[in-house]
């Protein structure tokens, strides 16, 4: 940022300038603007650089609350959902390891039977990992393989059941009513689990990330964000947004390729990289 | 819609007739917040608000009954022609094979397209061979492989090789001509901030001499598309840009933006997963879908 002085309109203006160049939208960053003007008011900042510090409260305020996974079933579920090419198989894999460390075991179903090579591309993770993938042949019914997959959960005493699904469009009809099918499995073949749906969303995404979490959260409860590919140069302030709108928590961020590259959400570091 | 929007904005004055310098603004700022909603990136709105301005602020507007449809009028012609415009019809190497190279960002659709381009071109009758350069995401080549088998195109790939320079480079040298008259290189999404992987591309390019380089970009993209098409281009020197997932429900302004930031034509729009899911871009659907 510019060194400014004094706290004034261009203080502002370059502040919401920011939050829209961090995909927040121009009508959240122009409302979270006006909110930092009445808190530099009432709290009475009168230094630019307390005035930013503010607006990163307001942000990490917005994002706080419960980031952390419900794994209380035995097994736990965990269904990686969103639109095509988010990274939603990569993700499984981190996480995968992720349990793994703290000493769950992880056995996978890969429920993506339409794209080419994705049932080969999760089972590669699976051997990273060295867990068990639950697999049919290409262009199966992916319900049948989630079935199949929460059986062998629970007779190899699985801690945690990851499902990947096949990338779909949110406003793709048929294909959410195939999703919402899976959901239905899951929830019948293990009731007494606790079930995590995790939108997967690319951090790139402009405004259309408030439509897909919208229409996935109707198909299937969503319960939290993966916020994929925040080594880039893009923000992902969608996601302040689609907390505002929908209470949707971000529980991991993806930061790269690499099967340690998946982190818990921390809202205060997100807040300061947006700012940058 | 912006254009209710705009009616209304015009609808207030209509008691007492002239449009002022006043409701202009009024109109700029409604079309500014569409085009930030459209995902069209800030500095490329502020220019365009610029170019538009001017126009509005002429006599035709001023004066006209329906000031309203007069400037959407305009903004829709603006955007038309900034979109729009010259050749984004396919090179074809006057020496075959004709080499095209597929680049962009993880996940953009750069495999799917390869094998949509295959499709488009053995419909005009030519011989296309996938080359799979991509050895580094899991199962990449395998998908690749699939993709040539379902839209009937060759492909070629070295399992065990690491090297995609030597892998494209040996595609282009033994191309078969009297079986392929064109050759597809995909290769690796990576961030354009990754200074050697852009590098490898750089390598790629001087070693194959491609006729194209194609950027495939996700539509739903945000205002980072500018700073990624920026660095594609500046670094390599595309030919064209291929919008994919033009199925989903996103106003797609990042298609303004990388258009005003390369200045390279939009090719193709992309529509599906299926092999036949590509289509010709048209400047004036888009402009329309942007404006929502
Ligand atoms: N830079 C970066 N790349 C990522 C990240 N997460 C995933 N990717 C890459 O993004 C691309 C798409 O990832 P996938 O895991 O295949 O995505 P997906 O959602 O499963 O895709 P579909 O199944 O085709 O819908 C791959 O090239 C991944 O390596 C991340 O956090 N950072
Ligand atoms: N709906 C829709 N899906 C698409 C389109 N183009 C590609 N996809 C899907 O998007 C996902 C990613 O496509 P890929 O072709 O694997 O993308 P990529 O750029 O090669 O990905 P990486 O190699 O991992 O960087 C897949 O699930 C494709 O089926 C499109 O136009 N519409
Ligand atoms: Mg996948
Ligand atoms: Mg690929």
């Amino acid at each position: 940022f510019v060194a400014f002085n004094n706290i004034g309109e261009d203080l502002y203006e370059e502040l919401e300038e920011a939050l829209i160049f961090a995909d927040l939208g121009a009508e959240t960053a122009i409302a979270l603007t006006n909110e930092l003007r009445e808190n530099v008011k009432t709290k009475r900042i009168s230094e630019p650089e307390e005035a930013k510090k503010e607006l990163y409260n307001i942000i990490s305020e917005a994002l706080s609350g419960d980031c952390s996974l419900n794994l209380s079933g035995k097994p736990a579920v965990i269904m990686v959902i969103g639109v095509n090419g988010v990274g939603k198989t990569t993700s499984i894999g981190k996480m995968t390891a992720l349990l793994q460390s703290k000493g769950k075991k992880v056995i996978l179903a890969a429920a993506d039977t339409f794209r080419a090579a994705a049932i080969d591309q999760l089972a590669i993770w699976a051997d990273r990992n060295n867990v068990t993938m639950i697999r049919h042949e290409e262009g199966s019914d992916p319900a049948a393989v989630v079935f199949d997959a929460c059986a062998a959960a629970k007779s190899r005493n699985a801690d945690v059941l990851i499902c990947d699904t096949a990338g779909r469009l949110h406003n793709k009809k048929n294909l959410m009513q195939e999703l919402e099918k899976i959901y239905r499995v899951i929830k019948r073949e293990l009731p007494e689990s606790s079930l995590e749906v995790l939108l997967a969303l690319d951090a790139t995404t402009g405004q259309n990330a408030v439509n897909q979490a919208e229409m996935f959260k109707e198909t299937a409860d969503i319960t939290g964000i993966v916020l994929t590919k925040l080594d880039g140069t893009a923000k992902g302030g969608i996601v302040i947004n689609i907390k505002k709108k929908l209470n949707i928590p971000v529980k991991f961020i993806g930061v790269g390729e690499g099967i340690e590259d998946l982190q818990e959400f921390d809202p205060e570091a997100f807040a300061k990289a947006l700012l940058e | 819609s912006l254009g209710e929007k705009l009616q209304q904005t015009f609808k207030k004055l209509k008691g007492h007739g002239k449009v002022s310098e006043k409701d202009i603004k009024e109109a700029m700022r409604e079309i500014k917040m569409a085009l930030l909603e459209a995902d069209v990136n800030f500095k490329v709105v502020k220019s365009f608000e610029n170019a538009v301005k001017e126009k509005a602020l002429g006599s035709e507007v001023m004066e006209s009954l329906t000031p309203g449809q007069q400037i959407i009028k305009i903004v829709r012609d603006e955007l038309t022609a900034l979109m729009g415009g010259e050749n984004s019809k396919l090179t074809v190497s006057p020496k075959p094979p004709t080499v095209i190279m597929m680049v962009g960002l993880q996940g953009a659709g750069k495999t799917t397209t390869t094998g949509k381009l295959a499709t488009y071109l053995k419909k005009q009758g030519k011989k296309p061979l996938l080359v799979a350069c991509d050895v580094y995401r899991p199962a990449a080549v395998k998908q690749l492989e699939v993709v040539a088998g379902q839209c009937g195109a060759g492909f070629f790939s070295k399992p065990g090789s690491n090297k995609p320079v030597e892998i494209a480079k040996e595609a282009v040298k033994k191309c078969d001509l009297s079986i392929y008259d064109t050759v597809i290189i995909d290769t690796a999404g990576r961030l354009h901030i990754d200074e050697e992987l852009m590098g490898e591309l750089v390598a790629i390019k001087e070693a194959v001499e491609p006729d194209e380089i194609l950027l495939v970009v996700d539509a739903m993209t945000g205002q980072d598309a500018v700073n990624v098409a920026e660095s594609f281009n500046n670094q390599l020197d595309i030919t064209g840009v291929v919008l994919a997932k033009m199925d989903s429900d996103t106003r797609g302004g990042a298609a303004l933006s990388v258009r005003a930031v390369t200045g390279k034509p939009i090719k193709f729009a992309a529509s599906g997963e299926k092999m036949d899911d590509l289509e010709q871009f048209y400047p004036d659907r888009m402009a329309s879908r942007i404006l929502g």
